[in-house]
């Protein structure tokens, strides 16, 4: 499953970024 | 003056041999075997008299192994790139029906089999039995797969791009260069969102390139489309891709074959928003063959 | 809606009718495009949440049959190779991640070994579904698929098997995406339809508290893990979020969900959140709903609250900051607070007869603060009030032990001439029936003055 379960790393959003209004 | 002759020609080992699919001129798929670069190629032919007892005069019987381009807007032209010549037997008279041994030894093939809108690569064994009025031929089609094997270092691609004020993006993919069953893995970053978005999707582009100057053409071909986002994201959202290309109908990338024509690979990333606009940026990657692991 | 919910399930029929004969006669390729084209139905965005509901309902119960095939094929050692991976060749993104997740669960039944990596790997790609009410049911789908299979152990002996700390991780990271998106679905549609969104939020909390819920039930959360690991990933997503609707719910949620002796080891925390939530948040209800389960924790558990927690000052302390912090809050509700705070010093320390004065102390200060001069007869103030000073005549059955409280009279004189009265009734009244005797003159004095407006 090595190959099915790849990602890359992803940057941490912020959590004013993650709750705020749609801009 | 009728044919008088049926010909046939059988490759050797062909239990051991594997067929691999290429579309015909009528676009209909056809299974033919398949052969590498480098690989001889022999077999027989085998020739029967129509007629039992009867006679064929002939200026001699040939064998040709050929690789040629053909370029459907010059159909007259055919570019033949490998040549190879067997004479089988030399003028004479056939009163009975005949096998004949061929051999071509490490036969070069340095393309791979293509057909698509407006050009086809093929390669193909041809037997001439060469007459007074009218040549007997007998074509056996064959199909090249071209091998590679690509050094470790495979670069990424990572690009910011967007449109002032509106939207932001990084996106970023974890090669340049996929083989035909490998899986892109990447992921869009999302720095400023100000557009209300509906989905995003990566279409797979085929773009097949013939002639120059100002005779060239190009057809675009949309081969896969996958979805990997539904819904609006917000600024600092990061959207995993993972697409197997296993799952498409891939073939590797060809650049200037023979000077006559490309087929380039991009992965075309699109977003849409709720007014069906589409935002796009395209990339191009280059698509290769691995060769299996038995064979290596 | 009707109409259209009636549709969609006629198609999820249909094709799960398909898929079962295609599995049923093993033909898993054809199974699957069938419970893919059935998934489809989950991308429309015509249906009400009510409505996406009972689609969602009916198509997840489908999707056990395919389960429960690939689980019977796998156990069987037939297993498909690579399955995991078939399921992404799927174009659209929805149906997609339903099987992902469905074969997943498969694939961690019947191998431990891969159940950090898939869950993981479930979560993150979950990612891609940004869609409010889409990504919502998909991320409740993934819990509920994983409900028995979180890895429950402080150590595995594979690290591969993960541990209860890959389970909270994961928890926590369902969690987060939820909450995010359960708070976006506000900003959804016209200003006109906010209320209307508003009805539609309180339908879905369920969604996002069942994570808090699925937390609780690992058993390997102890306390230490839980001030450590859970309660603080928790806390900043709700305070963050600064949405009144998620405030509210999800710190009762908390308050519900997690046993008392976590609560009792994480007041501080808990409160201080308290503090920093948004003004339309009834910051009291919750705190008071915090309260009366410590309280009655008290009085079940042996020996009562532990020594080392000192339950009414930290409470004390904490309410005094949330009032300071939160300047909307209505005077009733500051004294509904002094009145839960009094229950829990009667009910968890009965002896302590100044704690019970320190809340009076309290309430007299804060009055003054607010420069009150006095509470009308009947406000909500006054019935609060009342309520306060009643509870240690109740308690205590002993008008002498009331006379100890030195902040009691003084708290009387905010009444009004109606309010002084009606108090001064139930402090005779409880006298009288209780043949309380008043030994001294300085005590008789005392009380005569409290009472005065029966005399004067």
């Amino acid at each position: 499953t090595a190959d099915a379960t790849r990602r890359l790393n992803v940057k941490k959003q912020t959590l004013d970024d993650a709750y705020a209004a749609p801009a | 003056f009728g044919q008088g002759a049926e010909v046939e020609i059988v490759l050797d080992n062909v239990d051991n041999r594997r067929t691999a699919d290429v579309k015909g001129e009528d676009g209909k798929k056809e299974k033919h075997y398949l052969f590498y670069d480098g690989e001889s190629v022999a077999g027989k032919v085998n020739i029967a008299l129509k007629k039992a007892g009867g006679r064929l005069e002939h200026q001699g019987i040939k064998i040709e192994f050929i690789g040629q381009i053909e370029l459907y807007y010059d159909r007259g032209n055919h570019h033949e790139f490998t040549s190879l010549l067997k004479e089988l037997a030399p003028q004479g008279e056939l009163s009975h029906s005949i096998t004949f041994p061929f051999e071509f030894l490490n036969v070069e093939k340095p393309y791979e089999s293509y057909s698509g809108s407006n050009v086809r690569l093929r390669y193909f064994l041809r037997v001439t039995i060469v007459r007074w009025l009218s040549d007997v031929v007998k074509e056996l089609e064959l199909v090249v797969h071209t091998l590679s094997s690509y050094p470790e270092l495979n670069n990424s691609i990572k690009m910011e791009v967007g449109i002032e004020d509106c939207l932001h993006i990084e996106f970023e993919y974890n090669k340049s260069r996929y083989h035909l069953k490998d899986v892109i893995v990447g992921k869009i970053y999302f720095l400023l969102v100000r557009i209300k978005i509906k989905h995003m999707e990566i279409a797979i582009i085929k773009r097949e390139t013939t002639g120059s100057g100002p005779n060239t053409f190009t057809e675009n071909e949309t081969i896969a489309k996958y979805e990997i986002m539904d819904g609006a994201p917000v600024r600092g959202e990061s959207i995993p891709i993972r697409v197997f290309l296993a799952g498409y109908d891939l073939a590797p990338s060809m650049k200037d074959i023979n000077k006559k024509f490309s087929v380039r690979y991009y992965l075309n990333l699109v977003l849409m928003d709720e007014e069906d606009r589409r935002y796009f940026k395209q990339q191009e990657i280059t698509l290769w063959r691995k060769g299996e692991t038995s064979r290596r | 809606q009707e109409k259209l919910l009636d549709t969609a399930l006629g198609v999820v029929k249909v094709q799960a009718l398909e898929m079962k004969r295609c599995l049923d006669r093993s033909k898993l390729m054809d199974g699957l495009k069938h419970a893919s084209t059935m998934l489809g139905e989950l991308r429309t965005s015509l249906l009400s949440p009510k409505s996406y509901y009972e689609l969602y309902m009916a198509t997840t119960d489908e999707l056990r049959y395919l389960e429960q095939y690939l689980l019977d094929e796998f156990q069987r050692g037939r297993k498909v190779t690579d399955l995991y991976e078939l399921v992404q060749y799927a174009g659209n993104i929805v149906p997609r991640l339903y099987l992902l997740i469905t074969v997943g669960l498969v694939y961690i039944k019947t191998n431990d070994s891969i159940k950090k990596n898939l869950l993981k790997d479930m979560v993150e790609m979950c990612r891609g579904v940004q869609h409010p009410l889409r990504g919502l049911f998909l991320r409740n789908y993934l819990l509920q698929c994983t409900r028995n299979i979180l890895p429950d152990t402080v150590e595995a002996e594979d690290e591969n098997e993960g541990t209860v700390k890959d389970s909270i991780e994961f928890v926590q990271s369902n969690f987060a995406e939820m909450n995010k998106l359960w708070v976006r679905m506000q900003h959804q549609g016209h200003s006109r339809e906010k209320e209307k969104r508003e009805r539609e939020r309180e339908e879905l909390r369920l969604l996002v508290g069942t994570n808090l819920v699925r937390l609780s039930q690992l058993e390997s959360i102890n306390v230490e893990r839980y001030k450590r690991l859970v309660l603080p990933g928790i806390l900043e997503q709700v305070v963050s979020c600064r949405d009144a609707i998620a405030q509210e719910y999800l710190m009762e949620c908390i308050i519900q969900v997690f046993p008392d002796d976590f609560h009792l080891q994480t007041l501080h925390s808990f409160l201080k959140a308290c503090a920093e939530l948004q003004p339309g948040v009834n910051v009291k209800n919750i705190i008071i709903a915090l309260i009366d389960r410590l309280a009655l924790y008290s009085q079940r558990a042996d020996g009562g609250i532990p020594a080392e927690i000192r339950l009414f000052d930290v409470f004390s302390e904490q309410i005094a900051q949330v009032i300071e912090a939160r300047q909307d809050i209505p005077t009733e509700d500051i004294v509904a607070l002094q009145v839960s705070l009094i229950n829990l010093s009667l009910k968890c320390y009965p002896d302590r007869v100044d704690y019970v004065d320190k809340v009076l102390e309290t309430t007299v200060d804060i009055f003054k603060k607010m420069e009150l001069q006095r509470v009308q007869y009947n406000s909500a103030v006054s019935r609060e009030l009342s309520k306060l000073m009643k509870i240690p005549i109740d308690n205590y059955n002993n008008i002498m032990t009331v006379l100890q409280l030195d902040h009691f009279a003084p708290l009387i004189e905010y009444f009004d001439f109606y309010g002084r009265k009606d108090l001064s009734a139930y402090l005779v009244t409880n006298a009288l029936e209780n043949e309380t005797l008043i030994p001294t003159q300085e005590q008789t004095d005392t009380l005569l003055t409290m009472i005065d407006s029966m005399i004067q």
